[in-house]
C-alpha cells in the first residue's frame, strides 16, 4: 500500500526541468524533490545528463529545508577535499562522458526516514547553429514514476525594431522515439510546457516504472531579417552574424583517409558509403582528390581535379575498390595533401576565388614513419601555415583523440569524433555537409579599437552556410551611445562588408520598453565564449603561454561560477562535527581519463561506506 | 514615374511623366559600347484605379545590367539580386552591405539607398521610398538617379540616356496658366515646339522622405517632343 510512486521507499515527488533560452544562451535548472517514506535511512541519487558543451554552474542540496550551496573552486583545492573525502570512506559520483553529445552528472545521498532532500542542478550553454538550427537538447528518463514532473522552456527573444530575431520558427518534442509533435511558436516569447501526468507516465495500466525514456529536442532557427544581430547590455555586447543569399564559394577539397588495417571490415564499408555519398554531393566548380594512406601514401590523381560528372564517376569506382592494408602513416599522408592543395594554388590550376579544405580521417595513432604526435603537429602546421583549415574525424574509440583536436584546433579548424555505430556514415556525410558551403573566406569582425575591449575570436578562415558567427566583448565605456561593427570577407564573386550600426540609446531605449529579463546573460555569454576560447587556446600553448592562458581561463570560471576543466563545484554540509563535501566538475574529452577521475564525493556518517553507481558510455 | 533633367549649363531643369500600365518595362539608359542597360518595371497603387489620369505610377523594379561582363543587378523594394552569370547573391534592404568585384561596386545603405558604380564615371543611385505598411493606397517604390554618367558613351540612349548629351532648348512666352501658381511657357527644343509649365518635382537623394525641391519646366503628353520618338518606343519586354 505504498504512495504512487514510492521505490524502495523513496517518493521523487517532483521533478521539474526549467530552460531558458536568451538570445542563444541556455540557463538550465533540474530540481528534483524527494522524501524518504521508509523507517530508516535511505540513499537518494540524482542523475541528469547534461550536454557536454554546458557549464555546471551551480549545485545545491537541501535537507530538511537547509540548503547547501555549491562553491566553485580550483579543481587542486576541490581535489584535496575530495580526496579527504574519500580517505574517510565517504560516497563517490561522477561526471563522466555518456554517449555522444552527453555528459552524466550523478550524485547520491543518504536522507534520514521522514526526511526531505531537494536536488537542484543549474548548467549554462551557448546554443550553436549548426545547419540552420539551434539545439537544445535534454534526455528525460526519471526512474521510477513521479508525481509533479515537468519540462518548461522558454525561448525569450529581446524583439525590437532593429530586427532581432523574433521567432522560434519550430519545436520538435520527440519522446520514447516514437511521439513527435511539432508546434509552431511565435515569439517575443515562445513557451513549450510538457508535464505528464503519472497515469501517462505509467508504462502499463499497474506498473510502476516510467515509460518515460526519450529525447526532449528543441530545434529553432531566428528569424533573421538582416544579416548581423548586436545586442548590447550592461556594457557587454554580443555580435551574431549570418548572411543568408549568398552564393556558395568553390571548394578544393583533400580527403586524407586512413585505409590501414585497422579499418578492415565495417568502418571501411561506411566510409566507401560515405565517401559515394559525398560524391553525389560535390559541385562541378569544386575540385578534389583522395589521398590514402597506411603505411605507405598512394593519391588517387596526382593533382587536384575538377568535380565534373565524369571525373565523379571515376572518383566512385576509385572509392569502390579502396582496399585495407598495413599501418598507419598519418604524417606523410597529411603532408602530401596539404602540398597537393598549395601546388594547385600556386601553379593556377583551381579558380583563384576558391577555398582549400583538408579532411583526415583515422581510426588509430601514427605508428609508422613520422609518428610522434607533437613532431606531426609541428610538421602540419609548418606546411599548412594558416593558409587553409584542417578537418579531423577520429572514427571509434581506439586514438588519440586529444592530438587530432589540438592539430585540427590549431590550423584554424576542428575534431570530431565519428561513433563506431550503424549511423557511422551519415555522422561522416553530415560532417561534410557542415563544411560543404562555405559562403566567406577570410571573415574578420571589425570594432573601433578605442572603444571595445576584451573581444573573443573575431577572425574565421570560413564561415559556413547555416552556421553562426558569435562575437562577444565588453564596451570600454558603459554610456557611449554608438558604435560600428564591420564584417568583412571574400564571397564567390566579389569582396564584402557587412555593417552595424549599433545605437545604444535606441537599443536602450527599446529594451527599457519590452517586457523582458534580461538580466546578466550577455556578459555571461561572453564570459562563457571567452573561457572556451582560452581552453582551446590552451590545448596547443606551451610554458608562460600556457600558465597564462590557464589563469585567465580559471580566474573567469571562478568569477562567473562555471564548472570548467579548471574548477570543480564543491558542496560542504557541515554536520555531526565532520564536513560533508560534494565535489563536480568536467571530464575531458578522453574517455579513459573521466572513467578514471572521481569528481563527486559526499560524506555520510551514517551509513557503510559506499561508492554511487555511475553509468559510463 | 516623373523624369526630371537637369540641364547644369542652363541652371534649371526639365520634368516629364510617363504613364503606362502596371507591368510595363522602360528602358531607361542603354549604352551599347559599355555595354550598361538600366531598364524599370512600373507598379501602380494598390487599389489600381483603371483610370490612367488618376492612378499614379512608381518604378517597383529595376534592373541594372552590364552585358560586357555578364552581370546583373535586380532591385525592388523587397530584396536585392546581384547576378553573375548565373549565379545569384541576395540582399535584403536591411543590410549595410559594401561590395566590390572586378568593376563593379555596390553598396547598400540600410533601408535607404544603393550606390551602384561601375568603375570610374559611371555611378547610379536607387532610392527605397517605404510607405506607411498599412498605408491603403500606395506600395513601397524606387527612385533611380545618375549621378555619375561621364564615361557613358555617345550612342547611350534610354528614356534617361538620351540627355546624357548635351542638348539645348530655349523657353520663352511665359504666361499665366489655369493654375495661377504654375506659368505656362513655350519650350523650343529638338525642332519642337512645346507648351510647357512651370512645376517642381522632388530630389529625394539626400532625404528619401522629405526631399528637396527643384523646379522645372514640365512637359506634357509623356514627355512629347522633348524625347526621341514617342515613350511607348522605350517599352521593352522584360527588365532583362
Amino acid at each position: 500500500s505504498l504512495p504512487e510512486g514510492v521505490v524502495n521507499g523513496i517518493e521523487v515527488y517532483s521533478t521539474k526541468v526549467s530552460c531558458k533560452v536568451t538570445s542563444r544562451f541556455a540557463h538550465n535548472v533540474v530540481t528534483t524533490r524527494a522524501v524518504n517514506r521508509a523507517d530508516t535511512a535511505k540513499e537518494v541519487s540524482f542523475d541528469v545528463e547534461l550536454p557536454k558543451t554546458a557549464f555546471i554552474t551551480n549545485f545545491t542540496l537541501t535537507i530538511d529545508g537547509v540548503t547547501y550551496p555549491g562553491n566553485v573552486k580550483e579543481k587542486e583545492v576541490a581535489k584535496k577535499q575530495y580526496e579527504k573525502a574519500v580517505s574517510q570512506g565517504k560516497t563517490a559520483g561522477l561526471v563522466k562522458a555518456s554517449g555522444r553529445k552527453l555528459e552524466k552528472f550523478t550524485v547520491s545521498v543518504n536522507v534520514a526516514a521522514g526526511s526531505k532532500v531537494t536536488f537542484e542542478l543549474t548548467y549554462e550553454e551557448l546554443l550553436k547553429r549548426h545547419k540552420g538550427k539551434y539545439e537544445m537538447y535534454l534526455k528525460v528518463k526519471p526512474k521510477q514514476l513521479i508525481k509533479h514532473f515537468e519540462v518548461i522552456t522558454c525561448c525569450c527573444s529581446p524583439a525590437n525594431p532593429a530586427g532581432w530575431e523574433s521567432r522560434v520558427q519550430s519545436h520538435t518534442l520527440e519522446l520514447g522515439g516514437a511521439a513527435l509533435i511539432e508546434i509552431s511558436i511565435f515569439l517575443p516569447q515562445g513557451r513549450v510546457s510538457f508535464k505528464p501526468s503519472l497515469d501517462q507516465q505509467r508504462s502499463c495500466p499497474n506498473c510502476t516504472d516510467s515509460l518515460l525514456d526519450g529525447d526532449f529536442t528543441i530545434t529553432y532557427d531566428v528569424n533573421r531579417e538582416s544579416p548581423g544581430n548586436v545586442q548590447v547590455i550592461n556594457g557587454y555586447f554580443v555580435h551574431f552574424f549570418a548572411p543568408q543569399g549568398l552564393p556558395v564559394v568553390p571548394k578544393n577539397v583533400v580527403f586524407v583517409i586512413d585505409i590501414s588495417g585497422s579499418m578492415q571490415g565495417r568502418k571501411m564499408q561506411q566510409t566507401k558509403d560515405a565517401l559515394l555519398r559525398i560524391l553525389q554531393d560535390v559541385k562541378e566548380d569544386d575540385y578534389l582528390n583522395f589521398i590514402l594512406f597506411s603505411s605507405d601514401v598512394t593519391t588517387w590523381k596526382e593533382s587536384l581535379v575538377q568535380a565534373t560528372p565524369q571525373n565523379i564517376q571515376l572518383a566512385k569506382e576509385f572509392v569502390k575498390n579502396i582496399k585495407v592494408e598495413g599501418a598507419t602513416n598519418i604524417n606523410d599522408a597529411l603532408l602530401r595533401g596539404i602540398e597537393m592543395l598549395k601546388k594547385a594554388r600556386e601553379e593556377h590550376l583551381i579558380p583563384e576565388r576558391s577555398t582549400s579544405i583538408v579532411i583526415m580521417l583515422t581510426d588509430g595513432d601514427a605508428n609508422t614513419g613520422e609518428s610522434r604526435p607533437e613532431k606531426i603537429q609541428e610538421n602540419v602546421k609548418k606546411a599548412i601555415d594558416g593558409e587553409f583549415p584542417l578537418y579531423n574525424l577520429g572514427f571509434g574509440k581506439y586514438l588519440n583523440y586529444n592530438f587530432l583536436d589540438s592539430m585540427a584546433l590549431e590550423n584554424n579548424g576542428f575534431a570530431r569524433r565519428i561513433y563506431e555505430d550503424s549511423d557511422a556514415d551519415l555522422q561522416l556525410q553530415g560532417f561534410y555537409e557542415e563544411v560543404a558551403r562555405p559562403l566567406m573566406t577570410g571573415v574578420e569582425v571589425e570594432y573601433p579599437h578605442n572603444d571595445i575591449q576584451d573581444l573573443t575570436q573575431n577572425t574565421y578562415q570560413h564561415f559556413y552556410d547555416g552556421s553562426e558567427i558569435v562575437v562577444a566583448g565588453q564596451l570600454v565605456d558603459k554610456d557611449m551611445s554608438h558604435f560600428k561593427a564591420d564584417v568583412k570577407g571574400h564571397g564567390a564573386l566579389n569582396d564584402l562588408t557587412f555593417t552595424e550600426d549599433v545605437d545604444l540609446e535606441e537599443m536602450e531605449k527599446a529594451r527599457k520598453e519590452q517586457d523582458y529579463i534580461f538580466g546578466n546573460y550577455i556578459e555571461r555569454l561572453w564570459a562563457y565564449l571567452t573561457i572556451e576560447q582560452l581552453l582551446d587556446k590552451r590545448k596547443n600553448s606551451h610554458g608562460e603561454e600556457k600558465e597564462n592562458l590557464t589563469a585567465q581561463a580559471l580566474e573567469l570560471s571562478l568569477k562567473y561560477h562555471f564548472v570548467t576543466p579548471l574548477t570543480s563545484m564543491v558542496v560542504t554540509k557541515p554536520e555531526d562535527n565532520d564536513d560533508q563535501t560534494a565535489i563536480a566538475d568536467k571530464p575531458g574529452d578522453d574517455p579513459s581519463a573521466s572513467s578514471v577521475v572521481p569528481v563527486m564525493a559526499y560524506q555520510v556518517s551514517y551509513q557503510p561506506p559506499q561508492v554511487t553507481y555511475v553509468d559510463g558510455d | 514615374p516623373h523624369f526630371i533633367i537637369q540641364v547644369p549649363e542652363k541652371d534649371d531643369a526639365i520634368c516629364f511623366n510617363i504613364d503606362e500600365d502596371p507591368g510595363t518595362v522602360l528602358r531607361l539608359i542603354q549604352d551599347p559600347v559599355t555595354g550598361l542597360t538600366v531598364n524599370g518595371q512600373i507598379i501602380g497603387d494598390k487599389a489600381g484605379s483603371p483610370d490612367s489620369k488618376a492612378r499614379k505610377t512608381y518604378f517597383g523594379k529595376l534592373g541594372i545590367a552590364n552585358t560586357h561582363v555578364s552581370s546583373r543587378i535586380e532591385v525592388t523594394p523587397e530584396k536585392i539580386t546581384l547576378w553573375n552569370g548565373d549565379t545569384p547573391s541576395t540582399f535584403s534592404w536591411l543590410d549595410t552591405v559594401t561590395l566590390t568585384q572586378d568593376g563593379l561596386s555596390v553598396k547598400i545603405n540600410k533601408k535607404k539607398n544603393m550606390v551602384i558604380s561601375f568603375g570610374d564615371g559611371v555611378t547610379f543611385v536607387v532610392i527605397l521610398h517605404e510607405v506607411w505598411k498599412k498605408q491603403p493606397a500606395h506600395h513601397d517604390f524606387l527612385g533611380f538617379y545618375v549621378v555619375e554618367g561621364h564615361r557613358m558613351s555617345a550612342q547611350t540612349h534610354g528614356l534617361l540616356g538620351q540627355f546624357f548629351h548635351p542638348f539645348d532648348y530655349e523657353v520663352f512666352d511665359i504666361h499665366p496658366g489655369s493654375d495661377p501658381t504654375k506659368p505656362d511657357a513655350t519650350m523650343l527644343v529638338k525642332n519642337h515646339r512645346l507648351t510647357v509649365t512651370r512645376g517642381s518635382q522632388k530630389d529625394y537623394r539626400k532625404d528619401a522622405s522629405i526631399g528637396r525641391k527643384v523646379s522645372c519646366w514640365f512637359v506634357h503628353n509623356n514627355g512629347q517632343g522633348l524625347i526621341d520618338g514617342d515613350h511607348r518606343d522605350y517599352i521593352v519586354p522584360a527588365l532583362f
